[in-house]
């Protein structure tokens, strides 16, 4: 079972929306197993699958802390499991931290369904708060979604420096790369293509070769839950999301 | 002296873009004394106004947590004062919390400078952590940028749930308004027109009038480290600001 976190600490950058799409494209085009995990208090991936997030129904937290059985907590929808979010997930966030495992807590409780997933794939929520570290220590790569724009450059070395720290308690840990999202080489925005373009030389391979690019079929199928594939399988959303996977698969 | 907080949990809504350019209109054109705290530890606000955030410079955390005098935080630039943020922020919230006051450290602080500023505005990061709710706790009024996609529309009702328990313990902060970021109503993206209306039919007057169009300037100034009145006086993302500050000022 791989494990693989999306993360960044910049807020609207694509984190739920590549979540989603890539388990999507896992389970749609290489029949993998996938598990997708919300770890964002917002529940945005939870609402993108069409699944309500309310306060008196169990989230991924209950199943971190222990206290309710996985079959209890998890949700089978469009092919993909998912351990869904609430609100309440940001008052357990302090039972996490006082374990005696933290911030091994997910890490560990994984362990007891490693054999019934190919992949898991967990949104972060945007802040290098402890959840963000209890699933970076829980995956094997994380990859990192970057809206070609300044905030969201400017913030790339702290967070990738934060990251690299982490490897001292978690060498497993390693970056996989990191992905423009909502760029559109073709428009000519002198400032995005100088900032992929600078981000590139900066990290090398670690700069996938696919962006993603900006798509309002993307938006449009969440609110419809549903994914890319199912709601616009030949928009640009699509075709991108379906390459960025396989890039992603090609890494592993 | 009012205070303002500029607050929403879902991310890249336009927190940051619409704290610095209502921050530049109330000086540049009301002559306002006009103090902004970087409350958000990705220092966005601070890299917006070409300020460097580093470890070994104060922050606006040293001030609100009083071991060090304000003029000795303090940056002025562009005519507006900045309480500065930096990636120790994120290691102070705990020292925050455990303080006396807590969650009334920002209020109490704000009350020694009380005399010096006609406007406090202050940028939150995208949770609903206990640095937000202290900026909650020291404002009059908050205001929340609300980006025409559905997942931001979704968030907002649990948002302001939360925003209006608050009040239980102080009474004082009080929902200034929601107004609409990177939203074209001319451009016949048929989601965003009905959500905004619906946002619109759910809180009548207290969804303001005035919009905030997507313009590529925004960034691009802040790229340069200026506001979007010194870099594009002429553009959508000025007259938009412009005329947001005049509505938050007759609010008032
Ligand atoms: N390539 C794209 N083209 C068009 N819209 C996009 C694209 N990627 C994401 N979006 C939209 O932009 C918004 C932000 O994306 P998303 O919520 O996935 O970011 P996030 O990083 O998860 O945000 P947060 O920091 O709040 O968790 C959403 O409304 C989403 O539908
Ligand atoms: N009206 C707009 N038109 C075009 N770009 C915009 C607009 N408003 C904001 N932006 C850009 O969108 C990105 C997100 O905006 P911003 O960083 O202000 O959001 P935020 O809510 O503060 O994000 P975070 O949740 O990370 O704090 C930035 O790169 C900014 O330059
Ligand atoms: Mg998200
Ligand atoms: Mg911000």
């Amino acid at each position: 079972m791989k494990v693989i976190s999306i993360v960044n600490n910049k807020g609207g950058v694509g984190k739920t929306t590549s979540s989603q799409n890539i388990a999507a494209a896992l389970y749609r085009f290489a029949k993998q197993k996938v598990l997708l995990i919300d770890l964002d208090s917002q529940a945005s991936l939870t609402k993108c699958f069409g699944i309500m997030d309310s306060f008196n129904k169990k989230n991924c937290g209950n199943f971190i802390l222990g206290d309710t059985p996985f079959q209890d907590v998890v949700v089978s929808v469009a092919g993909v499991d998912v351990l869904p979010s609430s609100p309440l997930l940001n008052s357990m966030e302090d039972s996490m931290k006082s374990a005696a495992v933290f911030p091994f807590n997910l890490k560990i409780a994984l362990e007891k369904i490693k054999d019934q997933y190919d992949y898991v794939i967990i949104d972060c929520p945007p802040t290098l708060s402890s959840l963000t570290r209890i699933a970076l220590i829980s995956c094997n790569y994380y990859y990192v979604p970057l809206q070609a724009e300044y905030l969201s450059y400017e913030g790339l070395r702290n967070f990738l420096f934060y990251t690299n720290e982490l490897r001292q308690i978690s060498p497993n840990t390693t970056l996989g790369g990191v992905f423009a999202t909502r760029y559109n080489p073709n428009i000519k925005k002198k400032l995005s293509n100088d900032l992929v373009e600078a981000t590139r030389k900066q990290l090398g391979d670690m700069f996938m070769k696919t962006y993603i690019r900006d798509n309002i079929s993307l938006s449009e199928a969440q609110a419809r839950g549903t994914d890319i594939f199912d709601y616009a399988p030949d928009s640009n959303g699509a075709v991108d999301y379906y390459s960025l996977t396989k890039e992603i698969l090609n890494k592993q």
